[in-house]
């Protein structure tokens, strides 16, 4: 259960990471293409 | 430094009388020799023969459980491939354990001491000799469980032996898979990992993994946070060498063998020891150079450090850092294979980069072990445990995620709303409010991800402990038994 837990956190944290990296590079190519 | 070229009269056991008394009046304690997952080691001689032997001095008020365990196994084994054990005492406060000593220290040491990894005709002696320890410990139906450089230790012969059996565990008959999750997480097996059930060859792949630590110096994904690393191990295809090229194809496919992810599929230790990178081993002579040169280096530090201490009575700097940040150097093969600490001189082609908070994290993380089986102690009618307040021993990668929480706090101190409390991650499936946030605020909250992730961990663990102790307490108090060894 445990391990169970650990790892739904993980997740979360990793979904969460690869959300907040998409938003910034998505912004930085939108300021590109506003340049 | 003198080597030894032929075979020392062997110790079996302490004799009765040794036993009975106090354990100052049997050994003249010599010097610290380091210290273990559970107190200090130190070398003594014993005065019966005159022997040399190691005692783990073990506070009583630690968790005794691991290092019970350990005694239980090794007085169980007569190999000289395992550290031998001899006797135990209570004195005051602590326990000593009277164990074979190994002169040249462990593998991880050698390495560490010289600053140089192992050359390929080294790691096939060492890895031999381990082979023939872990065929031996499975014949006995023992899974050692925490295999790495560290824990494979060398007498001055270059014999090498296992050592650390604080993990350890016993399968039976009709427990043929263990389900525990144990270890040191780089050199984890995929299965033990995914608590699918594991046996023996779970420590054939944390060989696998030490052969990548002889020659690399570190353990694949070592860079990586341990706890994201336990998520890749079972993903990810089987880790390979960072530099190919470097290796022999006997070599490769000796790793090749040890890391096969289907625990079905993975060679035991007797059909290894037949593999012919193993097979053309050189005698164990090959690894007298390395000892010597190790045992050289550490002897002119400890004369360096006494001369210090004697001329410095007044300086602060006395406990200054032993571990060497400097370059590590690929065995045999001049500058190329270079290992160094980020942000030193060096642009050589085939250079590896050990990045500083690498070295930390691979320092400061210890064996992990999570589900506690206590089925163990059962099983193991010679154990015996007296205390009743121990606490159990926090893992040091915990140690590690407090260090790296408090360095965040200290960062966000003063900022405000810049703390990282203020930046919970959302509820599940509500990701896409970041796209409503500004990039410095996307910035911010990545920064103190790392830090959030490690506090809700740090929770849930807590939850857990104070779950189990209750269980633990009632499993201890039926097991407490008279003390003798």
């Amino acid at each position: 259960l445990f391990m169970k837990e650990l790892e739904h956190i993980v997740k979360s944290y990793e979904a969460y990471r690869q959300a907040l990296l998409s938003e910034v590079e998505a912004r930085k190519q939108r300021q590109q293409w506003y340049a | 430094v003198q080597m030894r070229s032929h075979p020392r009269r062997t110790l079996k056991k302490l004799s009765e009388d040794s036993l009975t008394k106090q354990p100052e009046e049997v050994f003249d304690v010599l010097e610290k020799l380091g210290e273990g997952s559970y107190g200090c080691v130190f070398k003594a001689h014993y005065k019966e023969t005159g022997e040399i032997v190691a005692i783990k001095q073990v506070p009583v008020e630690s968790d005794l459980q691991e290092i019970i365990k350990e005694i239980s196994i090794m007085q169980q084994c007569n190999s000289p491939h395992v550290v031998r054990y001899y006797g135990s005492y209570f004195k005051k406060n602590d326990l000593w354990i009277v164990m074979e000593y190994c002169g040249a220290g462990s593998v991880s040491d050698i390495i560490r001491i010289r600053n140089k990894t192992l050359t390929e005709d080294e790691i096939a002696a060492i890895v031999q000799s381990t082979l023939k320890g872990l065929e031996y410990l499975h014949f006995m139906r023992k899974i050692h469980r925490d295999i790495k450089a560290g824990n494979i230790l060398l007498n001055t012969e270059g014999h090498a032996k296992l050592a650390d059996f604080g993990v350890a565990g016993q399968l039976t008959d009709t427990m043929a898979k263990r389900n525990t999750v144990i270890g040191t997480p780089f050199w984890m097996a995929p299965e033990v990992i995914q608590e699918i059930g594991y046996n023996c060859v779970a420590d054939i792949w944390s060989l696998g993994i030490t052969a990548i630590e002889m020659a690399e110096g570190k353990p694949p994904y070592a860079e990586i946070h341990p706890m994201r690393a336990i998520f890749m191990i079972p993903t990810n295809p089987p880790p390979t060498f960072r530099n190919p090229d470097l290796w022999s194809e006997p070599f490769k496919d000796f790793v090749k063998q040890c890391l096969v992810k289907n625990p079905e599929n993975r060679a035991t230790a007797t059909q290894l020891l037949q593999h012919p990178f193993i097979k053309s081993a050189k005698p164990n002579a090959v690894l007298r150079a390395l000892i010597t040169d190790a045992m050289e280096i550490k002897l002119k530090r400890q004369e360096e450090e006494e001369q210090r201490e004697q001329d410095a009575d007044d300086d602060d700097n006395s406990d200054e850092d032993e571990v060497d940040q400097g370059t590590m150097v690929r065995a045999g093969t001049g500058d190329s294979g270079t290992i160094r600490a980020a942000g030193s001189r060096s642009g050589t082609a085939r250079t590896m980069i050990e990045h500083e908070d690498t070295g930390t994290m691979q320092s400061q993380l210890g064996t992990m072990v999570i589900n506690s089986d206590d089925e163990d102690e059962e099983e193991a009618g010679t154990m015996k445990r007296r205390d009743e307040t121990m606490q159990p021993a926090k893992p040091s990668f915990l140690e590690y995620f407090e260090q790296k929480e408090k360095e965040a706090n200290v960062q966000n101190d003063g900022k405000g709303e810049n703390n990282a409390d203020n930046r919970k991650m959302p509820p599940d499936g509500s990701l896409e409010v970041v796209s409503t946030w500004t990039v410095e605020e996307l910035r911010l909250r990545l920064a103190s991800l790392d830090p959030q992730m490690e506090q809700e961990i740090e929770q849930i663990r807590q939850r857990y402990q104070t779950k189990r102790q209750p269980i633990l307490d009632a499993i201890e108090a039926k097991k407490r038994r008279q003390q003798n060894f």
